[in-house]
């Protein structure tokens, strides 16, 4: 299966709601400061990413406009769209509202364990992070010490 | 517990070592993932190292900049080899790459996503001319607060990659 | 001692807004330093923060990746001016930037050149393209080691610094 | 006054003498891994910077050809060309011999707290080290802590 599309709906530097299709070899391109970071944080939002891997301390800081003091909602969401190799379409959606989170699975609210459960289905493993590499983490990645190494190994298995 | 370890150390080790020397596109080019205890290998440290290509073998931190992120792609995509999900996402991992190691990445990737589906954020244009779309995000200012706006190409109507770069 | 400390922090605290102005080319751009503890500034943290062109007044870990590298950079070079040495070396400075923060920084450190030299490492031609002089290091193998073997090109014989590229 | 020229000799992947000449702007280009930032290890040595800033725990492992055990002799140097305002040039050096560094002035052996007086007097402060920037530290300059940003400026006053 792939990703289809993301719909992020005022998150961080997005305003109001905006669908982004991929293929499968997408690239994202554009200027300095630009969104294009906050995008790949919308993806590995709607995965389940605990919120400092977001570059935020509170969940209600993702909500555009938030960091300086005007968000536009008080809420803001992001839907993933998978299509499996037979063709069908699984919604996947993360909603904040206030301070905590809401998760939707083709619209109907689910528990969070039942929300990883049907990650795991389709290999999504998102504790063990083997598919997601932040900028300027590539190189530390070569540079753990031994036992980091090691540690990295136990949670995969 | 230590069964499974044991069996995702082995895939990954004998794993890394392809990956890398396709990568560099250099059969000298040598990656060794060995456990520091190979009695019990969950206990101790496990250690890393590559011969760059060309190269004798040395310690990692001997490596320059770009032949260690080099290095750590190999290792990324060995890992995530044993338990594949359906798709990457990369940001910026040229940042240090000379325009021959981002040609070679770019291809890897490329021949990757045939099976694994990519998604790459990247500033330079030798990374991203191999695609098959683009999204392009710019800055636009709405009510006195910038917001990304976003455009997106679908290259895969134009006849071959290389024309991706004038259709820009 | 406490004397020199307030004397050193005055000094980079006025220069650093006009540097970061001057390096983003943009005079909505801001940068404050300020001490956490007014009275004794030597006691507490110093706080750093900046206004990206355009955008408006958060906290520095909002900034994204080439945002934070101009806003160091004017760092960097405000607290080079209160006791400048002859000379300066940047290694791949240029890495997390866009082509056009690229240009505006490299126009930068060839104005700032006048007055103080400066030795840069870089990976992309954007960068380098208005130096004085090139030094080119290439790899080769000597005695089953690869050393390092030097060129250089002196380019303040071509007419324009644009012609740079043509020599290359 | 400004750095005319270096010189290394079996320093990291230099084997043997290379001269290296500077002008007001100058660039350092190459392929990965290729040298550069073992050049500007060159500049930093002949400075005084301490061992472990030049990415090795012993001095002897800055000698061509030490990390595969192959070392090409049992010495290195860097000399750097210093000219001043008024033309005149001084030479400074360097030498690793065997564990030891000694230092020289033109031609002559000097004392370390010599050799860091005379290049403070040409505004070198090794220990300040506010113009020298690492491969991959600029970012993390701007994102230091309010505490080591108070120590930067003791440092410097
Ligand atoms: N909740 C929010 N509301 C509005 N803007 C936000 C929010 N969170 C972050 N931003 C803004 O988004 C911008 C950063 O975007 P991002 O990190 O995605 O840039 P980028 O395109 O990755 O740039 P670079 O190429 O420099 O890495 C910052 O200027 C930041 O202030
Ligand atoms: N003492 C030594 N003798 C021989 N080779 C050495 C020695 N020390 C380091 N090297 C080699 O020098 C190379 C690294 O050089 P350096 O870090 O300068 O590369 P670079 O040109 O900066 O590359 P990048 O663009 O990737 O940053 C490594 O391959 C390393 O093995
Ligand atoms: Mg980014
Ligand atoms: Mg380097």
């Amino acid at each position: 299966g792939f990703l289809e599309c993301i719909e992020v709906e005022n998150f961080k530097s997005y305003r109001g709601k905006i669908l982004i299709p991929f293929k499968r070899f997408t690239a994202i391109i554009g200027p300095n400061g630009s969104g294009k970071s906050n995008l790949m944080d919308a993806i590995s939002f709607v995965l389940g990413e605990k919120t400092s891997s977001l570059r935020v301390k509170k969940l209600s800081e993702l909500i555009h406009g938030a960091p300086i003091n005007r968000p536009v909602a008080n809420r803001a969401r992001v839907s993933a769209t998978y299509r499996n190799e037979d063709g069908e379409k699984t919604e996947f959606s993360r909603i904040i509202k206030g301070s905590s989170a809401e998760h939707r699975i083709n619209d109907k609210v689910v528990s969070h364990a039942e929300y990883t459960k049907e990650m795991e289905k389709i290999n999504i493993f998102i504790k063990v992070k083997n598919f997601l590499v932040f900028q300027g983490q590539v190189e530390s990645i070569a540079m753990k010490n031994p036992k980091e190494r090691t540690h990295l190994f136990e949670e995969i298995s | 517990r230590f069964e499974h370890f044991n069996q995702c150390f082995d895939y990954v080790a004998t794993k890394i070592d392809d990956i890398y020397k396709e990568l560099s596109r250099n059969n000298s080019a040598q990656a060794f993932l060995g456990p520091e205890n190979p009695e019990e290998p969950y206990l101790e440290g496990t250690t890393y190292n590559c011969v760059a290509p060309g190269k004798r073998f040395r310690p990692m931190d001997n490596l320059s900049g770009g032949e260690k992120t080099v290095a750590a792609l190999a290792l990324v995509f060995a890992i995530h080899d044993y338990q594949p999900s359906p798709f990457f996402v990369l940001d910026e991992i040229d940042a240090a790459l000379d325009n021959t190691n981002i040609g070679k990445v770019a291809e890897y990737i490329k021949e990757m996503s045939k099976k694994v589906q990519c998604i790459v954020i990247s500033l330079k244009e030798e990374f991203y001319n191999k695609v098959d779309a683009l999204v392009g995000i710019y800055p636009e200012q709405v009510d006195g607060c910038i917001a990304s706006k976003v455009v997106t190409l679908d290259l895969t109507c134009y006849p071959e990659a290389g024309d991706a770069t004038t259709a820009i």
